[in-house]
């Protein structure tokens, strides 16, 4: 019931990745 | 958890899976969905803060058609600090308590819990991140909102500047606008909308329209490779 749809967990994903290289970066 | 801080915002978690979407073979994927949003503001002259693939579907249960998330990508912005609460106030740390819970809880649902002790949300979440997440919660119905009025019709539509996403009937511009961003463009593509959004103003130009329509012709043959 806690799944997430696997667009969105795709998406969460490519985001949660993305986010972390900012962090690195800033 | 993961709601808009805005009421009136029509929150509903479909289940449309673009990967089921086998017409065109790849060309659908994820993968490939993610490279073309990618490809259309990296690449870019202008500041898109971000760029989500809005996937059109049928609701046999309510006879309604329906767009709902089908991916995004988001960019980031040059000032990724601007938030609605003063930082320090307790609106503030009370916002970003709630954000960095929800982010932490989806980040071990994906990758399960952390055992390094590290934090796995680092900064802050600013509300141009945060619309975006949420976003990942939406749909609309046809017609309804600038997403799905764009389909609708098959008309591109363009709202720039604050008093614009104020004035625009659509609540999703006017959570736009109070989380920052200036620009919402929805370009209708043959399966759904491709929408973009900056948090400057970004005056129409026929330049990104037709790269969109470029990127996401879903008309073209080109064997299901995704060309």
């Amino acid at each position: 019931s806690r799944a997430v749809p696997l667009a969105r967990k795709a998406s969460l994903v490519k985001f949660l990745e993305k986010r972390k290289e900012r962090m690195i970066n800033t | 958890q993961l709601q808009p801080s805005s009421s009136a915002t029509t929150t509903t978690i479909t289940t449309n899976n673009i990967n089921n979407d086998t017409r065109n073979g790849s060309f659908f994927n994820q993968d490939s969905l993610q490279q073309r949003l990618q490809l259309l503001i990296d690449g870019s002259m202008e500041s898109w803060t971000y760029a989500i693939f809005w996937q059109s579907s049928f609701e046999p249960v309510s006879n309604t058609s329906m767009l709902g998330w089908g991916d995004g990508y988001y960019r980031g912005c040059e000032d990724e600090k601007k938030t609605l609460a003063v930082p320090g106030t307790e609106e503030y740390i009370a916002v970003q308590a709630h954000r960095k819970n929800v982010l932490r809880e989806l980040n071990s649902l994906i990758s399960g819990p952390s055992t390094s002790g590290e934090d796995s949300v680092g900064d802050e979440v600013t509300d141009t991140e945060w619309f975006f997440l949420v976003s990942m919660t939406q749909s609309f119905v046809t017609g309804i909102g600038l997403p799905g009025m764009a389909f609708f019709t098959g008309v591109p539509s363009w709202v720039a500047g604050t008093d614009q996403l104020v004035s625009t009937p659509c609540e999703r511009a006017r959570h736009a606008q109070v989380s920052g961003m200036q620009t919402l463009v929805c370009v209708p593509v043959g399966n759904g909308v491709v929408e973009l959004g900056s948090t400057e103003i970004i005056f129409q130009n026929s330049g990104i329209l037709n790269k969109v329509r470029l990127v996401f012709n879903f008309d073209v043959q080109d064997g299901g490779g995704g060309g």
